[in-house]
């Protein structure tokens, strides 16, 4: 048989809130495109809503509490146990590993090396402008440069003239081509850096959501009944040079609600820049004719709150908080291969598409985890799926403490 | 095919009212883990003591809980732990 590549996407920090998940504001008709030919589950959980816990969570797809992670401060193979993980196990199954921005989180907690050489063939790719993400980029209304949260740029005015994900969507689409040469099967994962703060992007996205069309969300009070260690104060968000200017006070805020309306107004933006950038990955992929042989997966690390229950950022267990986007396209199976001179995945402009023409994928209400992932995608690709752990793990390499979902797909 | 799908989250806090590092606290200063389970009916949660030398969840203390009913109440606003017509609901979670 055949092997299929494995196309990985991760978002950062992205929510439900896309076309494809019945969110009527946002455009986001690259991803949609993409859940019209995927199956797609409305109800998938992160284990932790923060980065590095989860991240590693569903990489090696074992909770926390077996990952021994819940902050950014260990990595976990000489902390917890020396576990396999999803990249791992495809590079030790004859893949060509490779990772693009972020998909380990960077730092201590992937060993300073996104795990590389353990999970990766070549050295993990991270955009060089990365390093502008949280400096003084962003023009406030005197005219003057500084690190705030709502940012948007032109990108020919910044620092080296482009943007982290741009040169991430560049990068991971040469890393196709070079693939498709040498005709290895790949594993290629792609870690987006938006719609995470700073919510820095192209300035051009904000004419697709005017200020006046933005709502508040629809429960921006905190409730009545919520018990005090179930709020996160939102700390990161304060820190920032535009809301610290606010002076909002400690824990409870509130945002005033017009900078609130700027906060949602440039989350959406973001998230449809970064659909833009996953369609020109997706466009490119079908271009190079690898979309027949491809299994294509996308979700996001968790989600984030946009004002809900008067919280803001990750930090919670809220559903907006642990809710994250996850589809599969899995070629000739979630969706037929194309009609001879059409195309999977043609780049659709959000600029100039009309929402609504595109129809849904498979979609499944079931209730579904992130440390699903990695037996699904082992699976998918027609590898052996991990044995399911033991109650107590520390000692075994590898084993999931998810499940594989492939069997739903036929129930969506 | 008969279990009910369930879906595990937690969330570590330094102590049980918002504080600096609610949001991101190194693992020496967690004192409470808040596990959920969320089902396409319910999300329950319980914030229980928690030991970070031990990695262990004590869920004899139990510093708070949340209870949303998902039909009802989509974006869990009304919390029902303490409403008695759950207590038996509860403590069957526990």
């Amino acid at each position: 048989k055949e092997k299929k590549n494995v196309l990985f996407i991760v978002a950062d920090d992205l929510r439900t809130s896309l076309h494809c998940y019945g969110d009527q504001i946002v455009k986001s008709p690259n991803i949609d495109q993409l859940a019209s030919k995927s199956a797609v589950f409305q109800n998938a959980f992160a284990q932790q809503a923060v980065c590095a816990p989860s991240r590693t969570s569903f990489l090696t797809s074992r909770r926390p509490d077996t990952t021994k992670l819940y902050d950014f401060g260990s990595y976990w193979r000489v902390h917890a146990g020396n576990y396999s993980t999803l990249p791992q196990y495809f590079k030790e199954n004859g893949y060509i590993t490779m990772s693009v921005g972020k998909v380990f989180h960077p730092g201590i907690s992937s060993n300073h090396t996104d795990d590389y050489p353990y999970s990766w063939s070549i050295p993990p790719y991270h955009p060089s402008a990365e390093k502008y993400e949280n400096a003084k980029t962003c023009r406030g209304s005197d005219g003057k440069l500084h690190a705030n949260l709502v940012c948007p740029v032109a990108v020919s005015q910044v620092p080296e003239g482009t943007l982290p994900d741009i040169q991430s969507t560049e990068e991971a689409i040469w890393l196709l081509k070079a693939a498709k040469e040498k005709g290895s099967p790949f594993f290629l994962a792609v870690g987006y850096h938006k719609p995470h703060i700073p919510l820095r992007y192209p300035q051009e996205f904000l004419k697709l959501y005017p200020l006046e069309e933005v709502t508040l969300a629809p429960d921006p009070e905190i409730p009545e009944g919520l018990p005090a260690v179930a709020y996160n104060p939102w700390t990161d968000i304060r820190k920032r040079e535009d809301v610290k200017a606010l002076n909002i006070s400690f824990p409870y805020g509130p945002i005033p609600k017009d900078f609130q309306l700027l906060i949602r107004q440039s989350y959406f933006a973001a998230v449809s820049y970064l659909d833009s950038q996953v369609g020109q990955l997706l466009d490119n992929l079908d271009k190079l004719g690898l979309a027949k042989n491809t299994v294509v997966v996308f979700t996001s690390d968790h989600g984030w709150s946009l004002g809900e229950h008067g919280e803001w950022a990750k930090y919670s267990n809220f559903d907006v908080a642990t809710g994250v986007p996850l589809m599969f396209y899995v070629p000739n199976i979630t969706a037929p291969f194309p009609q001879p001179g059409k195309r999977t995945f043609p780049f659709i402009d959000p600029f100039d598409h009309v929402p609504g023409k595109i129809p849904p994928g498979l979609v499944s209400s079931i209730v579904v985890e992130l440390v699903d992932l990695f037996p699904t995608i082992a699976e998918l690709a027609g590898l052996n799926v991990p044995p399911p752990c033991p109650k107590t793990s520390f000692d075994i390499q590898l084993c999931t403490e998810g499940i594989s979902i492939v069997d739903l797909f036929n129930a969506s | 095919s008969d279990v009910e799908a369930i879906a595990y989250s937690q969330y570590p806090r330094p102590a049980d009212h918002p504080q600096w590092n609610s949001d991101l606290p190194h693992l020496r200063d967690i004192r409470i883990m808040g596990y959920s389970i969320r089902s396409c009916d319910y999300r329950y949660t319980v914030w229980v003591e928690f030991n970070p030398l031990n990695y262990t969840a004590n869920f004899l203390n139990v510093y708070a809980g949340e209870l949303y009913l998902l039909e009802t109440d989509p974006n869990q606003d009304n919390n029902l732990y303490n409403h008695t017509e759950f207590v038996n609901l509860i403590k069957e979670f526990l």
